[in-house]
């Protein structure tokens, strides 16, 4: 179990190195296990270092900078075991329109082999989904879904309210 | 496998029934603030089997039945199926009381009552809650596996200590 | 100084009350010191009830709604000692639009008394803006100004970069 | 009294020298992730006196200071000037070492060296820590007073639990 995790956190550190790359279009970065420690006990330390910056403690990257750094964690230890459907809750709410681009690029590459539903307010995210469901309240402390369609990646989206069954 | 739908009644601000139908690919779901849309991840994370009410942010697991609105009264209970499919060599149902073989679609319901005693049930049998745990134990689902990140989780992965981060990839390995 | 404290708490505390119906166009909000508590220890306990909804913990409110309910008690702190001056670091990032034209609408009625620094992604707020500055890092990990002014409200942007002085 | 521009050198992501011109009413500062916009928030926190090195994302004071790109190298300081205009009966300067009168317009700079020390100064006069933080006490500006709300800062009012939530009230009294 040991050397169960030994695996784990090697396969992830590798993926993260990439990922990182990718999400950032450059730089390095890594994971290690705090020197000294019983392998057993040692805490997992995050360095992150974006393209043509120094390398500083993570807590001076910015806002986007530090969500991107956890999306490209995350994606690396999606890449260890997928999971036939992952649930995304405003991942992109901190990232500029030129990082969700990046985000959306590296998730569409998962599709193989998961299935997304992405809860999101932003229009570049929502522009590469297969289907969309509005949420609303048209009365007041009550939800209500409607979905708006798009059929594979057209965008002859047509609003038609979800019958309530 | 591949998730199919999602029904909800009484859970949070769903007070009424709503189908949620899921293609393979990319679904979004989108809305104004406070309409819902976190609602429904928590819905799958709760029927799932979501022991932990502090998790689905309420205080007691009760919390999660709708409460009432200006106009409508409080519901009795709260109830979730979600409906699997293409589950055959993925799910192994077989092993549940009164079900013979592995289904192709699998439906897991949770409901919960005002006392916040809960019901589960897999393709309409009862069982009790570490079936439905084990039933997506080797899958990849279920709460450890980081498949689901609800609002602002993916700053704590990053604000986490170096310890806490240790107990992240533990779980998911 | 019990007393200042209490005077205190009990402006902040109608403020409170007021500034929330209106970010919120309703609804019912509260301070309250936690009973039983000597008056000088008491922890201060929110209750927030948008329009239409019955009232729960606060924790089961939606992000935005979190968001929007502290930017009510931030401006009701506000008008006790209003600062010549405010930054505010992307307090937006979870608001939708409609919910983001309540913040600015407020923030406006405060020029009498502050100048603000908003920190923004969201075109909808830099719209209300007086003069923008956009910040690049043309040469990777060095931050550079540019100003993009506006005169009083019209829209008449002229990009010009800032002189290095 | 309002805020008339700030001078950044050195300070963080900020390694040439930077100018910025505030009007009254609205300034926005946009750009991109990264940029150095919350940086611009920081350096105005640092230069009113700002003590904590965690409070501006650091781990140490030094850290604030430029420390290079893939073609510069660091700088051995960080200086902020903060000008201030009409300030005549708000901000009273009288009392300090070398300066006759209240100032319609002040500048409050300050300096750090890799080695941690930081230099203050007032309309050029050297100055302490405590002179530029009692410079403020009343207006409303300065740590306490909530009037700089930095990246994520306004979660942690909702989050905190009641009893910090008491000091937040103390330090706004
Ligand atoms: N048990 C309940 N009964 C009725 N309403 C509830 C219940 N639990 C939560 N709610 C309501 O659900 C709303 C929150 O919904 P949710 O968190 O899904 O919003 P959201 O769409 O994710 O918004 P945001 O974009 O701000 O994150 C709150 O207004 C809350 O009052
Ligand atoms: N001492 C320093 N020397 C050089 N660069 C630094 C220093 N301290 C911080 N930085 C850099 O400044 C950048 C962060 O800037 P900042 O937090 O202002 O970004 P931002 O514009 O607010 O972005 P976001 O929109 O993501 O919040 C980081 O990339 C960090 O590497
Ligand atoms: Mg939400
Ligand atoms: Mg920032």
């Amino acid at each position: 179990s040991r050397q169960m995790f030994a695996d784990t956190f090697n396969t992830i550190r590798t993926n993260f190195q990439q990922t990182f790359i990718e999400l950032f279009g450059g730089g390095v970065a890594d994971l290690n296990l705090i020197e000294g420690e019983d392998p057993l006990e040692a805490g997992v330390e995050i360095m992150a270092r974006p393209p043509g910056k120094k390398p500083q403690t993570i807590t001076l990257l910015s806002g986007g900078e530090q969500t991107l750094t956890a999306v490209a964690l995350l994606f690396a230890i999606y890449m260890v075991k997928p999971s036939p459907f992952c649930v995304l809750d405003e991942l992109d709410a901190p990232l500029d329109e030129s990082n969700i681009d990046r985000f959306t690029g590296m998730l569409k590459r998962f599709l193989k082999h998961s299935q997304f539903v992405i809860i999101t307010h932003s229009k570049r995210t929502i522009s590469i989904a297969d289907a969309i469901y509005g949420v609303t309240m048209e009365e007041r402390g009550v939800s209500k879904v409607v979905s708006v369609k798009f059929t594979g990646l057209s965008k002859g989206a047509s609003k038609k309210p979800d019958k309530k069954s | 496998m591949y998730l199919k739908n999602i029904q909800i009644l009484g859970f949070k601000s769903f007070a009424d029934k709503t189908n949620v139908e899921f293609l393979p690919g990319i679904t979004a779901i989108v809305g104004p603030n406070g309409c819902g849309k976190s609602n429904v991840c928590d819905s799958i994370r709760w029927v799932l089997g979501e022991q932990s009410a502090k998790a689905l942010r309420s205080d007691e697991m009760a919390g999660v039945i709708f409460n009432g609105s200006d106009k409508r009264k409080p519901t009795a209970m709260a109830e979730v199926h979600l409906t699997f499919a293409d589950c055959k060599d993925v799910l192994h149902t077989g092993h549940l009381a009164g079900v013979d073989a592995n289904f192709d679609e699998v439906t897991v319901t949770r409901r919960v009552f005002r006392d916040g005693s809960s019901e589960y049930f897999i393709n309409k049998s009862a069982c009790r809650l570490k079936d439905v745990q084990s039933l997506f134990m080797d899958t990849g689902i279920g709460r450890s596996s980081y498949s689901i990140m609800e609002q602002g989780k993916i700053a704590r992965i990053l604000s986490a200590s170096a310890q806490e981060r240790r107990l992240i990839f533990e779980e998911a390995a």
